[in-house]
């Protein structure tokens, strides 16, 4: 499913920060794959190169057998749309919206009408325990209930492959529970799930756990007991 | 120092949220508490009101002996930037500073000279372990070096009182130890300290552990051995 080999990204001109040094991963479909490591490791900067949202300095990423690499800003937004749901570590929410039409988003994309996008919607939202903060905007919700929404927005169009950046940093250890529960039974029916933590008791949901130290793998291994 | 007594806060206008039921809590100087609750149960409502950042619509606020609730917005804006730090959920930094920026902003309100918020904002940093990341804004940090720039502009002013909420949500667990480690040197030199967390392990750093269910304080515990 996703192939990544020499994966380099560097910021900055005069001042260079190597947050990604040369990484070589695969990811097969429907593997369910921790990602941990220190503030400033590279995490999030590896997620959103594989999610397309970034580009990387160096290196080829295959994608479902295409490259990456040499698509162009509407390709890349294309894969993205059809293959990727994210889920961001600062939620990302559009603040004049609903929370039923921030979750619409990723539909709206793809062209599904209007009232089939509403049910799938209220669908994804029950699913999270949202239900009845539907018509609150991001405001008027709170850090982990905000934090629910953006994880039903990357689940509304139901992608192959789910990114989901710190999902339950903002969670109380029930809702954790309880979004943990919904990935393992999404995972089970075949989407890929790739999520970061610091909390070793989430990554253990995962069937592998990959560390990253200044911007390099330094651990990839299989989770026995998951 | 605080006395909330019968503090309601409830939101909307057809549909109410009941988000705090008649508080009452005393929390005298140089204490160290911790608040927990599911997602939703009324914590940051709690914090913003504690640290004069909204009003709420029912109840009393004494605060040092003075009566908030009957301040103007002016008054309460000086008496948040003498007596309280803040470090928010979602950080709330100005996007186009850098983090050393950030940082002078408290000192800024209060008039503090150019050079003297300069050499504050730096000693505070290096606190924070981000001493080479001070020219960054916080689009070119990481979510965890950007909660750490939000923890050192709630301490620069030496605040009597450190409201945080989340401060470790997006650090890893050696990042968040330090931040610990931080926060309790603070409260022995004095500083009262109120914090928002899941995590069981950081709520016992807490002499004191409240816990909030739909707007209610359900227990308010001594933590023996912190
Ligand atoms: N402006 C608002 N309008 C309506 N409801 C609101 C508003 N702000 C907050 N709420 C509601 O008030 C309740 C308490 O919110 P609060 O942010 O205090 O929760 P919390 O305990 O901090 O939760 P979390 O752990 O998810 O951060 C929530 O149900 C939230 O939806
Ligand atoms: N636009 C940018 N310009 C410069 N440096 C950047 C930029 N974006 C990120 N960085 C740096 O790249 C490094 C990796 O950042 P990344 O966000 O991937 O870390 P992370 O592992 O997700 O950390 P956290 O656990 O704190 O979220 C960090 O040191 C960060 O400061
Ligand atoms: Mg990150
Ligand atoms: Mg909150």
């Amino acid at each position: 499913m996703i192939e990544l080999s020499g994966i380099s990204k560097v910021y900055g001109i005069d001042r260079l920060v190597h947050a990604l040094r040369r990484i070589d991963l695969k990811v097969g479909a429907g593997e369910y794959v921790a990602l941990m490591g220190p503030s400033g490791s590279g995490k999030s900067t590896l997620m959103n190169i594989i999610g397309c949202l970034d580009r990387p300095t160096a290196g080829t990423y295959l994608l479902e057998g295409g490259t990456v690499s040499t698509m162009d800003d509407d390709q890349l937004a294309q894969v993205r749309n059809r293959m990727a749901g994210f889920v961001f570590q600062t939620f990302n929410l559009l603040a004049r919206q609903t929370a039923e039409r921030n979750v619409e988003l990723p539909l709206i994309y793809r062209g599904v009408p209007g009232p089939e996008r509403q049910r799938l919607a209220m669908e994804v939202l029950e699913r999270v325990g949202l239900t009845e903060w539907a018509m609150h905007q991001p405001n008027q919700l709170s850090g982990g209930q905000q934090q629910r929404v953006a994880i039903a927005r990357a689940l509304v169009g139901r992608p192959r492959f789910l990114l989901a950046d710190e999902p339950t940093g903002n969670l109380d250890s029930r809702s954790g529970q309880e979004v943990m529960v919904l990935f393992e039974e999404l995972n089970r029916e075949g989407m890929a799930v790739m999520l970061v933590t610091h909390d070793e008791r989430i990554a253990h949901h995962a069937g592998r756990i990959i560390k990253l130290l200044d911007g390099r793998v330094v651990s990839d291994e299989l989770n026995p007991a998951p």
